[in-house]
């Protein structure tokens, strides 16, 4: 474990923190794309299978066990308890199309062509892509609140670090997992707009606004 | 290098 990887995870914890206060205390999901809520579940769903066969360390358990919980918990608010603030007509993004490439490539592109195996693959690849609903969303409506955005950029900020760890673990480990780097490359660049305006905007106490 | 299989990361 090193600082890089700590502040990944500490990054993407906060961010789930961030989105359930939101969801609570306002009572209220708008803004937030429930389609890329339910990808986040099976993404955790299917990559921390290996909870019942591989022990790592007591944080690494506990942090799966967070990361699937919250995400169902996630789901739960949005579909059944604030049913009626969930920006439906926003969100339409179609998450097949995101699913189905994720399965294939997770069959055809993977380090070993076991069950386990990859299905982890693919959640790596639907992780990366998991994100592309809510940003659709916001895009569609031309706003974001600000706790949506700071959500964004905690979320965005994880695998960001991440790419910081993989760094530095190839030097100072030799340790390395390709697909887990170029997965992260891509999920990383697709907050890059995020981050700008997030910068240039909400940091400066705007809302973050997309021109017209 | 070893390609690692044992995905001790989140």
């Amino acid at each position: 474990m090193n600082i890089f990887r700590l502040f990944g995870d500490l990054s993407h914890l906060l961010a789930i923190i961030i989105l359930l206060l939101k969801i609570w205390k306002t009572r209220s999901c708008a803004g937030i794309s429930g389609k890329s809520q339910i990808l986040f579940a099976i993404v955790y769903t299917s990559r921390y299978l290996d909870l019942m066969t591989t022990y790592i360390s007591a944080y690494n358990t506990f942090m799966k066990i967070v990361f699937v919980a919250t995400s169902y918990a996630t789901v739960f608010l949005m579909y059944m308890k604030f049913k009626a603030t969930y920006d439906r007509n926003h969100d339409t993004f179609r998450i097949e199309f995101l699913i189905v490439p994720a399965v294939i490539l997770a069959l055809v592109i993977n380090q070993e062509f076991t069950v386990l195996e990859v299905l982890w693959t693919f959640s790596i690849y639907l992780e990366s892509v998991a994100i592309l609903p809510q940003l659709f969303l916001v895009s569609k409506t031309g706003e974001a609140e600000s706790i949506t955005s700071h959500y964004l950029f905690a979320l965005g900020s994880y695998r960001a670090l991440y790419l910081l760890n993989w760094v530095y673990r190839y030097y100072a480990e030799d340790h390395y997992d390709l697909i887990a780097i170029v997965a992260g490359l891509v999920q990383t660049v697709l907050y890059c707009d995020f981050f700008y305006l997030y910068i240039t905007k909400v940091l400066k106490g705007k809302k973050l606004q997309l021109p017209a | 290098t070893v390609i690692d299989h044992s995905h001790d990361e989140l």
